[in-house]
């Protein structure tokens, strides 16, 4: 199965 | 004191078609550069990124930063007040609590003057990375759109695969399934042209929720071209292109098999 992945697992608060 | 005057005033009505539906209010960041916003849908799943360098104003003047916390339903029904010739003047004070927004016709014999209220917007923005993409392609946007819009009725995911020369989007459902190539165009320098850059010509191919393409085709107006760029297991960014000055970019990050 594919699974939504976030954003916030590639990119990093400022 | 902020004051930018956009002769193209469509340009603001056509970016913001494309950012209502994904964010419902921004920081609008006001600086010496230009105009920029950037926010995330609410499932952190998609991140909006506008840019509106100085130049694309013919006026433009930003003497300390401002930022507009606009809504964007609230701009959105301001900005359809404005007619598609319309010229646009934003201005603000130095820490305005509201925006006005100045319409003006072609012909100069019609004003239209409004005021936005500003909010608080508590909104973490993210760093963008450099990364390098395993593989650009520039397609019509119109073509984007219809094939989005024409893939979302065989499921809720896209698949996006790059090899020499092509870009193939499919989509498999309950109903069926379906594959669409398009291959890159022989040396025909117009918009119609699809390219195919690869970086050491290694195929790629991820998955996307249909559902936010299609969120971001609402921008197609803004640019003839599209541009896609893929890294493999990395977000996709989605670029339109306003004019040489600006830019309405997303990032959607990828379905991955568990």
């Amino acid at each position: 199965a594919v699974s939504q992945t976030s954003l916030k697992n590639f990119f990093k608060p400022n | 004191m902020f004051e930018a005057r956009l002769l193209q005033g469509s340009i603001l009505k056509k970016a913001l078609e494309g950012i209502r539906e994904l964010i419902t209010s921004g920081n609008w960041e006001c600086s010496s550069a230009g105009i920029s916003m950037q926010g995330m849908d609410p499932s952190h799943v998609a991140l909006t990124v506008l840019m509106l360098q100085n130049d694309l104003f013919d006026q433009f003047r930003c003497d300390r930063n401002v930022t507009l916390g606009l809504n964007h339903a609230t701009f959105s029904k301001i900005l359809k007040c404005a007619a598609n010739d319309d010229i646009i003047t934003l201005k603000a004070e130095d820490q305005p609590d509201e925006c006005n927004l100045l319409f003006q016709s072609a012909n100069d014999d019609k004003t239209s003057d409004f005021i936005i209220k500003l909010t608080d917007i508590d909104q973490e923005t993210l760093g963008i990375p450099d990364t390098e993409y395993a593989a650009t392609v520039k397609v019509p946007s119109v073509e984007f759109q219809r094939i989005c819009r024409d893939l979302s009725q065989f499921g809720d995911t896209i698949i996006i695969s790059v090899k020499k020369g092509c870009v193939e989007f499919s989509g498999t459902g309950e109903i069926g399934s379906a594959k669409i190539a398009l291959k890159e165009s022989g040396n025909v320098d117009d918009d119609e042209k699809v390219s195919v850059e690869m970086d050491k010509d290694t195929p790629c191919s991820l998955s996307f929720a249909s559902r936010y393409l299609n969120y971001f085709t609402k921008a197609t107006s803004l640019s003839d071209t599209v541009t896609l760029q893929l890294c493999p297991e990395h977000p996709l960014v989605v670029s339109y292109d306003i004019g040489d000055n600006g830019s309405l970019k997303y990032y959607l990050a990828p379905k991955i098999e568990e």
